[in-house]
């Protein structure tokens, strides 16, 4: 739908309540506070939702469970890092906030190759740290 | 800012580049401006320059709306969520999801529609993913992967103009400022002349 003009848009479609959009993430907030360990119905979407931008390797044959796993965790802790959020590990309330944003469909991290904070701050852990400590 | 695997660019003989939007849209001029005014801005810190052309088939970048699965193994997912993607150089291939509420013009900011989107602030950020850049964690920055709808963001920041100019180099008319010094469509050509 393109809206010509913000001002032309008809006063009932402008009433927050009137709206029934489907946000296709909102589900996700009903993780909040889910950690490693548990297992809670629909967190496969969420595994989806990581693959689909570059967090978990995808395979063709993947099939994720409903449990928070390590693999999880791990996807977690890239997009946390990714998005200058505290990397808990866990889905807090700042992490759902993020991840049910509207996005750009391209992935942030392409074919396994770290991209954003998730590689800048491990390459500076292996290499930077120590040079710059010398200087 | 980050580059695509490889870092993939336009290559030198491919600096002027060409863009059409796909005819079954049937889109406005003024949603067609919302596309130059965008390219506009990645034009005014580098080299490139963007024009439009009817040719479809030949266009060097171009730009559909869609709805759902529409091919390319992408598929869209309705109001919010994803809104557009757009592929590395040189594919030239640029999405937008057909089914968003896309403002094309007035203060998007003033809008109480909760799933308004300002196609400008998503146009100047698939642009530079079709330029070669990738995702920022620059919050500020266009390259930015989110954005809250309702809001609006088209100005490149420090972090934006660093990645492109890294790939093509500067603009000769850049002076530090992302604000226009000349449209377009007539703004100097890379060996000096107008």
């Amino acid at each position: 739908t393109l809206l010509p003009n913000i001002t032309a848009i008809p006063p009932w479609q402008q009433h927050p309540n009137a709206t029934s959009f489907a946000a296709a993430w909102d589900a996700f907030t009903k993780f909040a506070g889910c950690h490693s360990g548990e297992t809670r119905d629909g967190l496969s979407k969420l595994k989806q939702y990581f693959s689909n931008f570059g967090y978990i390797p995808n395979s063709p044959s993947s099939n994720f469970t409903d449990d928070f796993d390590d693999e999880l965790e791990k996807a977690l802790k890239a997009y946390q890092q990714n998005f200058n959020l505290n990397v808990t590990g866990q889905l807090d309330d700042r992490t759902l906030e993020q991840i049910v944003r509207p996005r750009c469909g391209n992935a942030d991290i392409v074919n396994g190759t770290s991209s954003m904070n998730s590689s800048k701050s491990s390459s500076f852990q292996t290499v930077g740290h120590f040079h710059t400590t010398g200087h | 800012y980050t580059f695509f695997p490889g870092t993939p660019r336009w290559p030198v003989n491919r600096r002027d580049l060409t863009y059409a939007f796909l005819p079954g849209n049937e889109l406005t001029d003024e949603v067609k401006a919302v596309f130059t005014s965008a390219f506009q801005k990645w034009s005014a810190v580098t080299p490139l320059t963007f024009t439009e052309t009817d040719s479809y088939s030949t266009a060097d970048i171009t730009i559909g709306f869609y709805s759902g699965d529409h091919g390319d193994g992408e598929p869209f997912d309705g109001v919010l969520g994803t809104l557009a993607h757009a592929f590395s150089p040189t594919s030239g291939r640029f999405h937008l999801d057909a089914d968003e509420n896309w403002v094309v013009s007035g203060d998007v900011t003033r809008s109480s529609i909760p799933s308004a989107v300002d196609l400008e602030t998503v146009a100047v950020h698939e642009i530079g993913h079709l330029l070669g850049l990738g995702h920022s964690s620059v919050e500020d920055a266009i390259m930015y992967p989110t954005i809250t709808s309702g809001t609006r963001k088209v100005e490149l920041e420090d972090d934006d103009i660093q990645g492109i100019q890294s790939l093509y180099g500067s603009n000769p008319n850049y002076n530090g400022s992302t604000t226009p010094t000349a449209t377009t469509g007539d703004r100097e050509s890379s060996d000096g002349e107008i």
